[in-house]
């Protein structure tokens, strides 16, 4: 992407100074009215750099005022863009992007030198000179705790719908079909309004583009990894409740469908370098139910390595797929009553917890790092676009 | 060194949901 930075001017110090009478045009032009498509192509976080180069003026000028004033209009600001753009992905995820670096930025630029550890000379003389902005910064934390939240309800929203029938019900394995229980009639998944089917393709492409939007905006990579987290984990609570629910999902065939779409969803982790452990983790129960569903289910053998194998799911979650599963074909045997007492009673000791289902709305508790930035103040360049001549570059 | 001292006075700021009132109260006085 190309990047507007300009090579820096000889006298800009990187603050911006403005009238007191032109804060809510400052804010109405760079917060309330911004669109984040006419950024594109610009240095990533761009309004919180601003902010920034405007709140270190009415430090330097040691205009308490102007600086609580600023503060204060920003964040209002910007709660008012999310509860007016309460259902759009991008431009939710461009103001965590922007709250997060102006988090940063007062970090980064408070004169604490536990933060200034990578902070070249030059950056060290954007600090701030009279201000402790401590206070705001919680502020700022508890206002990124909000957009993130908002986000996640975002793409949850997005995906649930297709999570059913892309990981449970899609086909994609060619001659699969022929190998399904007999005697079931093909569901839907939950909405009974037509076609609503989808494959895991879709899933994937919805991801891509969560991925491109929060990359290209600058968010943080450890908080994008938060987010995929607790997508993958919603993927992995909504299909497994579904699977220890329907009895007609809970046969071999499935579980190698089940097997293939969860590899196919590691290997898209994989591809865009987001598959860490406590990503990757979030599947196991269903990576695990999977393989249940293909074991054999007969000798104590067969019982010994389920038991050792399932150590994410519960003896309840255990026992209800083995008794729900329902054999190919006439050649194929139930799961015997005997199995299910003896992997019972190898997995007596375990203290699981009581409950089958995972709660699919479980939110993981979200931590924003410390992230500096290596651009200097001053060779930031305000596009024309933005519409922030009366900004003067001190 | 090219290290500033460390900025002194701490400004006080309200918490969101303080912040979030005063701009109710602030929206309900305008016409």
């Amino acid at each position: 992407r190309q990047v507007t930075v300009q090579r820096k001017e000889k006298d800009f110090q990187g603050m911006l100074e403005y009238h007191k009478e032109d804060e809510a045009l400052l804010i109405r032009n760079l917060v309330t009215d911004l669109k984040p498509q006419a950024l594109a192509g610009t240095v990533p976080c761009l309004p919180a750099y601003i902010l920034y180069m405007c709140i270190r003026h009415a430090d330097y000028v040691n205009d308490d005022l102007k600086v609580h004033s600023l503060l204060t209009s920003t964040i209002n600001g910007i709660k008012k863009v999310l509860k007016k753009h309460n259902d759009d992905f991008e431009m939710t995820s461009f103001w965590l992007s922007n709250t997060c670096r102006l988090l940063h930025c007062l970090k980064q630029y408070s004169g604490d030198e536990g933060f200034m550890t990578q902070n070249t000379a030059k950056q060290n003389e954007h600090c701030l000179t009279n201000f402790d902005l401590t206070e705001y910064r919680q502020v700022l934390s508890d206002l990124s705790i909000q957009i993130y939240q908002q986000l996640i309800k975002i793409s949850e929203g997005l995906l649930q719908p297709m999570i059913v029938s892309a990981m449970l019900e899609n086909e994609s394995i060619q001659g699969l079909s022929g190998v399904k229980p007999t005697g079931y009639r093909k569901r839907t998944s939950s909405l009974a309004d037509g076609d609503n089917s989808y494959c895991l393709e879709a899933i994937i492409r919805q991801m891509n583009s969560f991925h491109t939007v929060m990359c290209d905006q600058g968010l943080d990579p450890e908080i994008i990894l938060q987010v995929f987290k607790q997508l993958f984990y919603m993927i992995n609570a909504v299909t497994l409740n579904n699977l220890l629910l329907r009895k007609d999902v809970c046969s071999w065939s499935t579980g190698m469908q089940l097997r293939y779409n969860i590899s196919q969803l590691e290997e898209w982790l994989r591809g865009r370098n987001l598959h860490q452990r406590e990503v990757a983790e979030t599947m196991e129960p269903l990576i695990q139910a999977a393989q249940l569903l293909q074991l054999k289910k007969k000798s104590p053998e067969d019982a010994e390595a389920i038991c050792s194998l399932c150590t994410a799911l519960s003896t309840q979650q255990i026992v209800k797929i083995l008794n729900l599963y329902t054999p190919l074909n006439e050649f194929e045997e139930r799961v015997t009553v005997a199995f299910i007492r003896t992997i019972q009673a190898q997995l007596q000791e375990r203290n699981d917890p009581q409950h089958l289902l995972l709660d699919f709305k479980h939110m993981f508790p979200v931590l924003f790092p410390f992230n500096p930035s290596s651009l200097t103040m001053d060779s930031i360049h305000i596009p024309a676009c933005l519409n922030l001549e009366f900004l003067s570059e001190v | 060194s090219a290290q500033r001292p460390r900025p002194r006075v701490l400004l006080k700021a309200p918490t969101l949901a303080e912040m979030e009132e005063m701009n109710v109260s602030e929206e309900e006085e305008s016409p």
